[in-house]
């Protein structure tokens, strides 16, 4: 049970954790329901750990999918790698983000935390050069993203002052609120 | 094109147009969906010559149903029409390419039409829906009320048979038995499928669909009894229409009660149908097609936040040395490159499931009901972790392009209103993730029993005894 910074230990991680969530919550929940509480207000004092259970759970499903498309998806060898570092970034992302559940209940110990931080940061090391790449990928033209920051030819600048002058109150050089509000509010306090 | 983003193009180390075709289903696929853009994005008379956010409410509300009954003319013309294209313009991106803060008509399609498909005798479906299709009349579908949502046991609207005039009564007990929030309900529909708590012979049911007609087919005037209108202002979704209804006493005749599954008889006697799946099949639907717009939206946002971020130069990394792309810098890295790993996940984990509910469905023709509660359970989790995923992400992008991020012209705060109201319909996150849990706690029973689990949660039985070496 030694950790290893490889997808199989990651994911079977994944659902260590999620049975150790399940399994506290319906030990948490059975202890409440033998001190005497009814099912249904253990249930609501358990439920914060409920939610948790089914959360862990799901990222669980999802990491394992994630990783098992990746792997049996029919791409060319630098695509294939490039998929692979996502379904590693993303499995890695939300272990760190969650490392005390997987201190708690896999067997990652804090000596390997270093390790998976420092496979995080290579991963992002590696993917980018291809970022822009991979949302050129999704392909979505311009009138969908309808955002000066994110046009293909990235005139961001061009873009952003353009749009500000659809601001109708730059249709006129002075607003009328200077003349009924704003001057003899000065004039006032001259 | 700006300098960086040609260099970054000339360093990716894999063929986009490859992804793009895998993304889309293969390269057929690809080309169908830029022709139906073009066709779409190409039209003068989804241009606006003012952006939406400069217009007053009601403004903006009278250029959405422009706009979406040009949209809807448009899709009815087109040579090639398909669910696919509906898809798209109803929650995808394309539609919200167009309407950007919500379509008032996109509950005509998405509830109302397959719920009288879903629900109707075939008697019931010959007439409505070809009214429907029509666009004879226009629907919505009312359901959640002013005091109750996701829990729909607790509605309180009644529909009551009065075998007399052999019509059902509706009424709103309450202020909270207003209904609330239904799309298009507000100014835009003249028809609606309503839930109500059925009650014939004195006994009550529980909650049964009606078609109950809302507005005056000419003069658009709300009918005797009908108390309709829009609920306000909301964080986005603006040109929603969404909107509240309330009944008093309004009579319909008894044929306006969908009855596809239970049926109210002259007499008022109530017959139940044997099964509800297809009830069940309708909402893995929605689900699914929840997830694959988070995909959607989360690609837009990431999409915006990278080519930004490789074109910024900020700062100084060393001294004396040109200000960096933000892209180089760890910290944007961490905010950009996991947000678009979730978009891969997201649409792997929702074609999976969708197989699932395919094998699940055959299944069930065979009167298999094994894989059911784990359908259900998975497509609830699923749904809900999705949805906070993907608003978190915007957020988490939107910071990432700075004080730019924060203009509406960016187009961040509108995907982040559509994103997060995801979270609310369609089964409230915390609920559905309660809904998991059940089924999981009694898996966990199962697990404890040795008894043989279903595959996604067949792990229980592995790690059960697991304890962490010490």
């Amino acid at each position: 049970t030694v950790w290893e910074n490889t997808t199989d230990c990651v994911i079977k991680a994944f659902y260590q954790v999620a049975a150790g969530k399940v399994k506290a919550a319906a030990e948490h929940m059975e202890r409440r329901a033998k001190g005497g509480m009814t099912p249904e207000d253990a249930w609501n004092e358990t439920s914060i750990e409920l939610v948790a259970a089914s959360t862990a759970h799901c990222r669980a499903f999802i990491v394992e999918k994630f990783i098992e498309t990746v792997s049996k998806t029919d791409v060319s060898r630098p695509l294939q790698a490039v998929l692979c570092q996502m379904a590693e970034l993303y499995a890695v992302y939300w272990l760190l983000n969650n490392k005390g559940d997987f201190l708690m209940f896999s067997n990652l110990s804090p000596a390997d935390v270093d390790g998976l931080q420092l496979w995080l940061e290579q991963l992002l090391t590696k993917l980018r050069p291809n970022a822009v790449g991979i949302v050129d990928s999704f392909d979505i033209h311009d009138d969908i993203l309808a955002s000066p920051l994110g046009a293909w030819d990235g005139r961001v600048y061009e873009r952003l002052f353009e749009e500000s002058q659809k601001s109708p109150l730059n249709k006129e050089p002075v607003n009328k609120s200077f003349h009924e509000y704003m001057k003899p509010f000065l004039r006032s306090n001259l | 094109v700006n300098e960086d983003l040609v260099k970054e193009r000339q360093n990716c180390s894999f063929n986009t147009l490859e992804l793009t075709h895998l993304l889309d289903g293969g390269e057929a696929k690809t080309l169908e969906r830029k022709e139906r853009e073009e066709y779409f994005l190409s039209d003068p008379a989804f241009k606006d010559e003012v952006p939406m956010e400069y217009l007053s409410h009601q403004e903006q509300y009278e250029h959405s149903v422009r706009k979406a009954c040009h949209m809807f003319r448009k899709l009815q013309e087109m040579p090639h029409g398909s669910m696919d294209n509906f898809r798209q313009l109803l929650g995808g991106m394309l539609g919200s390419a167009i309407l950007k803060d919500g379509n008032p008509l996109a509950l005509h399609y998405v509830m109302f039409l397959p719920t009288l498909a879903g629900q109707g005798t075939v008697e019931q479906q010959a007439y409505w829906i070809s009214r429907a299709w029509n666009l004879e009349i226009v629907g919505t579908y009312a359901q959640t009320e002013l005091g109750h949502g996701t829990f729909i046991r607790g509605l309180e609207t009644t529909a009551t048979y009065d075998p007399s005039t052999q019509e059902f009564v509706l009424n709103s007990p309450t202020l909270t038995a207003y209904k609330w929030w239904p799309g298009g309900l507000g100014h835009t529909a003249n028809y609606a499928v309503v839930v109500a708590q059925l009650y014939t012979q004195g006994k009550c049911h529980g909650i049964h669909p009606f078609i109950v007609q809302l507005r005056d087919e000419e003069t658009h005037m709300p009918m005797p009894g009908i108390i309709i209108g829009e609920i306000g202002a909301k964080l986005g979704m603006n040109t929603t229409n969404n909107g509240y209804l309330g009944f008093k006493q309004v009579r319909i005749p008894r044929e306006n009660m969908l009855m596809k599954n239970n049926k109210v008889l002259e007499d008022g006697t109530y017959v139940k149908s044997p099964s509800d799946k297809l009830t069940y099949g309708t909402m893995m639907f929605v689900r699914v097609v929840i997830c694959q717009d988070m995909a959607s939206y989360l690609s837009k946002a990431v999409t915006i936040a990278t080519r930004y971020s490789a074109v910024r130069h900020q700062s100084e990394m060393k001294p004396g040395a040109p200000e960096p792309q933000v892209l180089d810098y760890r910290t944007q890295q961490y905010k950009l490159l996991p947000s678009i790993a979730s978009v891969f996940a997201m649409k792997f984990s929702a074609n999976w499931i969708w197989e699932m509910y395919n094998v699940v469905n055959s299944e069930l023709d065979q009167g298999d009901l094994e894989r059911l509660p784990e359908l259900h359970a998975v497509s609830c989790c699923l749904k809900a972790l999705c949805t906070s995923d993907a608003a978190s992400a915007v957020e988490i992008v939107r910071l990432a392009c700075g004080g730019h991020g924060y203009m509406k012209s960016s187009n961040l705060p509108s995907t982040y209103g559509l994103v997060t109201a995801a979270c609310t319909y369609e089964g409230e996150n915390t609920v559905l993730l309660l809904q998991t849990a059940r089924y999981l706690m009694k898996t966990w029973q199962q697990a404890r029993s040795g008894q043989t689990l279903t595959p996604s949660v067949a792990y229980l039985n592995l790690y059960s005894d697991w304890r962490q070496p010490r």
